[in-house]
C-alpha cells in the first residue's frame, strides 16, 4: 500500500492512497485503503492515509478516527494518531500504521510494525526518508 | 502556510529480505515521490495535486504493493484500489478492483471530480475510466514483477500445508 498527506500554500488538506491488496485474497476481498474514513480521509483540520491490515482498519475506521479525535476532542495530532496506532488497532489484533498531516503542518507517522516505507517534508523544507522503527 | 508533505509506502517491511542494495532503491524512489508531490508544493499547486503526484510516482514503483509491483490474488491476478480526498470540500472519490488502470489513484480522482459518486468497481469502474481523457489503460502483465509472483507461490504453498505464510501479518497489507 501506498499514500501521501499533504497540506498547500493554502492550507487546504488532502490524502490519498493506493493498493494492490493482501497476497493470495479471494473473493474480491476489499481491505481499507478505498474506504473514505477506514485507508483516507481529510477534512479542514487533518488528513490521514493508512496500510495495514485493512479488516481492522474497516472496522476501527481509523482514518476518521484519528481526525474526529482531532476536531471534536481537541486531542493534538500525534496523540490521536498514536492513540489508534498504538493502542486501538493492536486491541483489536491488527497492525500497521499511518501517516498524518493536521492544519498547522504538524506531520506524524506512528506504525506498530517492524517498519514502514515513508517519507516527508516538514515545515523548514527538510526531507526525510526512512524504513525501520530504529 | 509553509507547504507540508508526507507519504508512505507500507507497513508490511520485512527486515530480514532487506538488503543494503533494496533499502538504497527504496529510499531513492521515496525521494523521487517526495520531490514529486512537493514539488507541486513548491510550485503553487493545491494538495490534492500533489498527493495524487505523489502517488503516482509511488504506483510507478515496483517496490511497493500499488500499481506495477502490486501483489497477486489467489487467481494470479493484480486488483487494485485507490482513494483520495479533498480535506477543503470533502470531496472524495475510490475504485476497487481494477486490473487494467495503470495509476488507480487517477481514477479514484476522476470519480471524485467527474462523477456524481464516491466508489466505483470492477468493470463498471473501468468503464467509467475509458470515458476520461488521461486515464491510461495498460495490459495486467504490466503489474506483474517476479518477486510478488514468488510470495503468491509460497503464500499458496504454504496454506497447502496448513502452515502460517512465510511472511506472517506482512501477507496481510502486501
Amino acid at each position: 500500500t501506498v499514500g501521501a498527506v499533504a497540506l498547500d500554500a493554502r492550507g487546504r488538506l488532502a490524502a490519498a492512497t493506493s493498493t494492490g491488496g493482501m497476497t493470495n485474497k479471494r473473493w474480491g476481498r476489499v481491505g481499507d485503503s478505498p474506504v473514505i474514513g477506514a485507508g483516507t480521509y481529510a477534512n479542514a483540520r487533518c488528513a490521514v492515509s493508512a496500510t495495514g491490515w485493512g479488516e481492522f482498519f474497516i472496522r476501527a475506521a481509523v482514518a476518521h478516527d484519528i481526525c474526529a479525535r482531532v476536531e471534536y476532542g481537541r486531542q493534538a495530532l500525534a496523540d490521536a494518531a498514536r492513540t489508534v496506532i498504538m493502542e486501538t488497532i493492536p486491541a483489536l489484533g491488527g497492525d500497521g500504521g499511518v501517516i498524518a498531516i493536521d492544519a498547522q503542518g504538524q506531520v506524524t507517522l506512528p506504525f506498530n510494525t517492524d517498519g514502514m516505507y515513508r517519507g516527508w517534508v516538514d515545515r523548514d523544507g527538510g526531507r526525510h526518508v526512512a524504513i525501520l522503527a530504529d | 502556510t509553509r507547504p507540508v508533505l508526507a507519504i508512505h509506502g507500507g507497513a508490511g517491511v520485512i527486515r530480514s529480505t532487506l538488503t543494503p542494495e533494496i533499502e538504497a532503491s527504496v529510499k531513492a524512489d521515496l525521494r523521487r515521490a517526495l520531490d514529486a508531490g512537493y514539488g507541486v508544493l513548491e510550485a503553487g499547486g493545491s494538495a490534492v495535486d500533489a498527493v495524487a503526484r505523489a502517488v503516482v510516482a509511488l504506483e510507478d514503483s515496483p517496490h511497493f504493493n500499488a500499481g506495477k509491483g502490486a501483489v497477486f490474488t489467489h487467481d494470479g491476478r493484480n486488483e487494485l484500489d485507490a482513494s483520495i480526498m479533498d480535506g477543503s470540500t470533502r470531496r472524495a472519490g475510490a475504485i476497487a478492483g481494477v486490473t487494467r488502470v495503470r495509476n488507480p489513484v487517477l481514477l479514484a480522482r476522476a470519480v471524485m471530480e467527474r462523477s456524481p459518486h464516491v466508489m466505483l468497481i470492477g468493470e463498471g469502474a473501468e468503464a467509467f475510466g475509458r470515458s476520461i481523457e488521461g486515464i491510461d489503460f495498460v495490459e495486467p502483465s504490466y503489474f506483474h514483477t517476479d518477486v510478488r509472483w514468488r510470495q503468491l507461490r509460497e503464500a499458496i504453498e504454504k496454506e497447502s500445508r496448513h502452515e502460517p505464510s512465510a511472511q506472517g501479518r506482512a501477507i496481510h497489507y502486501g
